[in-house]
């Protein structure tokens, strides 16, 4: 892994004392490729290699400690400190707290849905889920037999002849008078997955945020994303001001370098991570495990 | 971006970011610049055109080996779609029904997701919609035993083409790399032979990570071809470069919407004119 390359740099490094540059320009060109294998965005590698520059000339290496794992160190704790921890979602608002769920096509919404809805559930909240995925093949029918696994409450979105009666807004705004009705205090609604670039698509989500103010919209994101994660999250986050991040799939082997790419593009807590394809697949986030990952 | 003249360093780094930008490997953006390098070495003025144009020269080279065809011209062809989870696997098996149908192939699916919630239902409308008929087995049936019923239907009636849809699974799984492998082996057995085409379904907008799917699935279940989708997106698909010439293995097809007519054969030439 990359301790080993950067052991391989500093070998001939006569005595410890301070990094110089040249040592630490020879390391860093280890650390980026390392960074870009794990898909951490080109541009971001260059503004996160720049700053590790800037704190590690000159530093005094740690008595306890090889050059190489001095750099380490500062590097790990960079990663750290962007990816930054959990924090917890906004539910303490007015019930019922709306929670709506955004992102591109595939990247796990509809299961993250079920996956929240299962943690809310298991926190003694009531919970309200609502397919407004009017468009995919049987979405519908897909978080509807995610409800019925957990014994969570579903929306019954009208349908006839395999026709869907209603639009998204006109979905949740049926689905907020019933759960106010049935005094559930959280809804969770599952969007359809949409290309950052799709106009009406993105206007549909801006309509629905502007009709209803969720309490949290989340940006739901593959782990396994490549370079394209910045401007996809970014222009997520520009047209609807995200309040956080949910990464899927983290039980793959990808290094998930997205995740510094997101994060550092969007400035918003990444708050959960799917681990797996159950429902109970669901854990708070924690920079620090994802940070050794990228590292690899 | 680039200056008269000499490439300089400055420029290098500007042809890096672009080509890495695209998801293409350092690796291999790195021997497509060296490449370059050499092909414009005697070049006495450059102009960002001609190197540009030395670029899609290069990728050309990469990407345009020759595969054989495709198989599907028999009287009877099996494909079995896999790949990783919400890549688009169900939709392209969808699509693929479509587009052999309408090519006067008489076309039957298997819908052998039976695991995730509605995975069958959602490639059941797929048929509605487009006419296919489609086989499926009961709520969590094993997905081995739903393939070797579409496979006895298959060779009972006058079907040329067998798409089996499996259910989404990361590599890493060993047990359902393993339950992949049963699927193919319990086909193989029904059909008299291997299936004709194992297609593994590339997302565009996934990073490096897809370069190890096409290995690992390669390894546990003989890949034949990969279909990229999502070309739609804001993703370039560099990775194509990488599958093509380190994997060895032909893109026949290319996803570019949610629509049933939204696939097309793989082209060299549009995608490297597109990806720069
Ligand atoms: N291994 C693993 N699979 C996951 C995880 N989260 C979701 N999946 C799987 O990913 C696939 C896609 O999940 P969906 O919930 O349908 O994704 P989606 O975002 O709703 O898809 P669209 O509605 O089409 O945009 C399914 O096979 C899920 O089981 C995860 O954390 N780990
Ligand atoms: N924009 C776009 N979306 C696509 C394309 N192909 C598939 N999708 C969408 O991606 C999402 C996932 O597609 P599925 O066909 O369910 O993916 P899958 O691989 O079968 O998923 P699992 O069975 O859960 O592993 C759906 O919303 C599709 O409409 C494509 O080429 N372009
Ligand atoms: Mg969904
Ligand atoms: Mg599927």
């Amino acid at each position: 892994g990359l301790s080993s390359k950067l052991e391989k740099v500093f070998k001939n490094l006569k005595g410890y004392g301070k990094l110089s540059e040249k040592n630490i320009e020879d390391s860093l060109k280890e650390v980026r490729l390392s960074l870009l294998e794990a898909d951490v965005n080109y541009l971001i590698v260059k503004e996160f290699i720049e700053s590790v520059k800037n704190k590690a000339v000159g530093e005094k290496v740690a008595d306890s400690l090889t050059p190489a794992q001095q750099i380490i160190k500062i590097i790990r704790d960079e990663l750290v400190e962007l990816l930054g921890n959990n924090e917890p979602l906004n539910i303490k608002a007015k019930p019922p707290v709306i929670i709506m769920l955004i992102g591109l096509q595939g990247s796990g919404k509809t299961t993250t849905a079920g996956k929240l809805a299962l943690y809310l559930h298991r926190m003694k909240r009531s919970v309200y889920l609502v397919p407004a995925d009017v468009y995919r093949p049987a979405a519908i029918l897909q978080l509807k037999k995610i409800g019925a696994s957990i014994n969570i409450p579903v929306y019954e979105t009208p349908e006839e002849n395999g026709k869907i009666l209603q639009k998204p807004d006109e979905i949740v705004n049926s689905a907020i008078e019933i759960a106010e009705k049935h005094a559930y205090d959280t809804i969770i609604i599952d969007t359809a997955g949409r290309l950052e670039i799709d106009e009406p698509l993105m206007d549909e989500l801006k309509l629905l945020k502007n009709k209803f103010n969720p309490n949290e919209i989340l940006f739901v994101a593959d782990s396994m994303l490549g370079q394209s994660a910045v401007t996809v999250a970014k222009t997520f986050n520009e047209a609807l001001d995200i309040s956080g991040v949910i990464l899927t799939k983290v039980d793959g082997d990808a290094r998930g370098g997205a995740a510094l790419s997101i994060k550092k593009t969007v400035a918003k807590p990444i708050k959960f991570i799917g681990v797996g394809e159950k429902l109970s697949d669901f854990e708070v986030f924690y920079g620090d495990r994802i940070a050794d990952r990228i590292l690899g | 971006i680039f200056g008269a003249g000499k490439i300089d360093a400055a420029d290098i780094e500007k042809i890096e970011e672009a080509l890495v930008l695209s998801d293409i490997s350092y690796k291999t953006a790195e021997e497509l610049i060296e490449s370059v390098k050499k092909r414009l070495a005697k070049n006495k003025d450059l102009t960002a055109d001609i190197i540009k144009q030395a670029l899609k020269d290069e990728v050309g080279d990469k990407i345009s080996v020759k595969f054989p065809e495709i198989k599907d011209g028999n009287d009877k062809n099996i494909f079995i779609i896999v790949g990783v989870n919400g890549v688009g696997k169900t939709t392209t098996v969808g699509k693929l029904g479509k587009y052999y149908a309408d090519r006067g192939k008489k076309v039957i699916i298997a819908a052998c997701d039976t695991f995730r919630a509605a995975g069958k239902e959602q490639i059941e409308v797929w048929g509605q919609r487009t006419g296919i008929e489609v086989v499926s087995g009961k709520e969590n049936q094993d997905p081995a035993s739903v393939a070797h019923d579409a496979v006895q239907k298959f060779k009972e009636k006058d079907y040329n083409i067998l798409l089996i849809d499996t259910a989404g699974r990361l590599h890493n799984k060993k047990h359902l790399m393993e339950e992949l492998a049963k699927i193919k082996r319990v086909i193989s057995k029904s059909y008299g032979s291997e299936p004709d085409e194992i297609f593994i379904v590339i997302d565009a907008g996934l990073g490096q990570n897809s370069l190890v799917q096409v290995e690992q699935f390669k390894e546990i279940v003989n890949i034949t071809g990969v279909i990229v989708t999502k070309l739609d997106g804001s993703a370039k698909g560099g990775i194509i470069i990488d599958i093509i010439s380190r994997m060895n293995l032909p893109v026949r097809f290319i996803g570019t919407g949610e629509s049933p007519e939204d696939i097309s054969e793989f082209s060299p030439e549009i995608f490297k004119d597109n990806l720069l």
